[in-house]
């Protein structure tokens, strides 16, 4: 659907929350090494979409945040 | 389906629950008969029996508690994660806790969740399973709320939790359904939250094909504009046609709002406020965007609908006089959206206000200054302020046929 752009970091923050209490996303803070990936939440986002039947795009699309925002079970899908 | 790591569980047969405390949000004789439903379920599949404490120490301790409660796991408001609960183990272990910001309920169809479902699921965790990606069964991650007279859990939810405990000393290991509360609740269809499963079956239903864009007889169950869109619905399906692309885009009513995936009777767009409402038998939703917004369903008879209207053919807004036209049958409604009343004076026929429109309407758009009215595979043009037939189209002709 049309997206409000000020919305849109807000939604990457709140994906990263939800990858963080439910797929085991762990923020690299502070690395002596850049990241190769650009997208360090992409591989949990595949993840989150392989999970639940979604497109496995490792983009944070429309479906995807939608899926995050419904109401669910505090247990992470995944664990370490 | 799938178990914790290692597979922990109740290396005995007897287990133990005690109710710590109540959400004021249920009577306490209802929260007991949800709790016990819940553990009905796994005990009807498995050797388990559950055994009710009142005091002392238990193997399942249930509480309600709301932000942090004394684990590390707070929960977050209204909304969002609705509980939790720990493997089977020691102290914590096997205990479930409930968001008490949340609203509890032993219905399906208003304002908040079921206990009754909420609790199986986290019961489930309880005596040892993760969650399941299977879309249906009982440990899927997600809420989905359903009918939950007959409820019985889905064959993976069975699998996982006799690969646990293994199969009833004396039943198949087939799924049996739940004695349900003999309280009536209120009217929901079963398939309406859930388009792959009834209640009553436990492997999920096909359901039909798409219809081709181009079939002769097409039909609409319900049509409305989104953000200068517009979202054609048959079924679970949904065409959307844009004028930011070029070809009519294919999804499905789930890939929006997966707790609506079961179809509409009516829908219409509210635009000054960013929202459509969806209709189906005896409810509505409004929805902001993809979200579902909080208190709803509400019971149609909210908006004013007498008792024995159970639900509603079709809906249309008309941004420039604020009301909605409720079609039922031969007769309209006319809502006024700034006074969110009913108007005085309805219903009223259809053909006496619309000339030449001499039948129901199943679905109904405005879009440039007209109102089209769709029935069976046709569809009608009226102008809206004057209300009078302009032509008559095929359905499908909105799809560049």
């Amino acid at each position: 659907l049309p997206v409000i752009p000020e919305k849109e970091k807000e939604d990457m923050q709140f994906a990263q929350k939800y990858l963080e209490n439910f797929y085991d996303f762990k923020e690299e803070k502070s690395s002596l090494f850049k990241s190769k990936d650009l997208n360090p939440m992409s591989k949990k986002i595949q993840e989150m979409q392989s999970f639940f039947g979604l497109e496995v795009t490792g983009q944070l699309n429309s479906q995807t945040l939608n899926m995050m925002k419904q109401p669910r079970c505090g247990i992470p899908d995944v664990r370490s | 389906y799938s178990t914790f790591p290692l597979s922990p569980k109740w290396n005995k047969e007897d287990v133990t629950y005690r109710i710590l405390n109540y959400t004021p949000d249920m009577l306490q004789e209802d929260v007991e008969e949800a709790i016990a439903k819940a553990f009905q379920l796994w005990s009807s599949v498995t050797p388990l029996r559950f055994i009710r404490l009142h005091s002392g120490e238990a193997d399942i301790k249930i509480s309600f508690a709301s932000g942090f409660h004394g684990d590390f796991y707070s929960f977050d408001g209204p909304g969002g994660t609705l509980a939790h609960a720990y493997h089977p183990g020691k102290d914590i272990g096997g205990d479930a806790h409930f968001d008490e910001d949340e609203n509890w309920t032993k219905f399906t169809t208003y304002s908040g969740f079921n206990l009754f479902l909420v609790a199986a699921h986290e019961l489930g965790h309880s005596l040892g399973l993760g969650h399941s990606n299977v879309f249906g069964a009982l440990m899927y991650p997600i809420y989905m709320g359903k009918d939950t007279r007959d409820f019985r859990l889905h064959q993976d939810d069975i699998d996982g939790i006799q690969s646990l405990y293994g199969p009833p000393r004396e039943s198949p290991t087939k799924a049996l359904p739940s004695q349900e509360p003999t309280e009536k609740t209120p009217t929901v269809a079963p398939s309406e939250m859930s388009p792959h499963e009834e209640p009553t079956e436990t492997t999920p239903t096909k359901p039909p094909a798409r219809p081709e864009d181009c079939d002769p007889h097409l039909t609409f169950d319900a049509i409305t504009t989104l953000r200068g869109e517009i979202l054609f619905f048959k079924d679970s399906y949904v065409w959307r046609k844009s004028p930011y692309f070029r070809d009519i885009e294919h999804d499905t009513i789930s890939s929006f709002w997966p707790s609506l995936a079961g179809g509409f009777d009516a829908a219409y767009e509210v635009d000054k406020r960013d929202q459509v409402m969806f209709f189906k038998d005896d409810q509505y939703w409004a929805v902001n965007g993809y979200n579902i917004q909080p208190g709803f369903p509400k019971p149609i008879q909210s908006l004013g609908f007498p008792r024995n209207v159970r639900k509603i053919d079709a809906a249309v807004h008309d941004q420039s006089t604020k009301k909605t036209y409720f079609f039922v049958g031969h007769r309209y409604w006319s809502f006024n959206e700034n006074t969110q009343s009913m108007e005085r004076g309805y219903p009223r026929k259809i053909a006496a206000d619309f000339h030449g429109i001499y039948h129901t309407v199943d679905a109904a758009l405005q879009k440039n200054g007209h109102f089209y009215f769709f029935h069976g595979a046709k569809h009608y043009e009226v102008d809206v302020k004057t209300k009078k037939l302009i032509r008559t189209m095929k359905s499908n002709s909105w799809f560049d046929c």
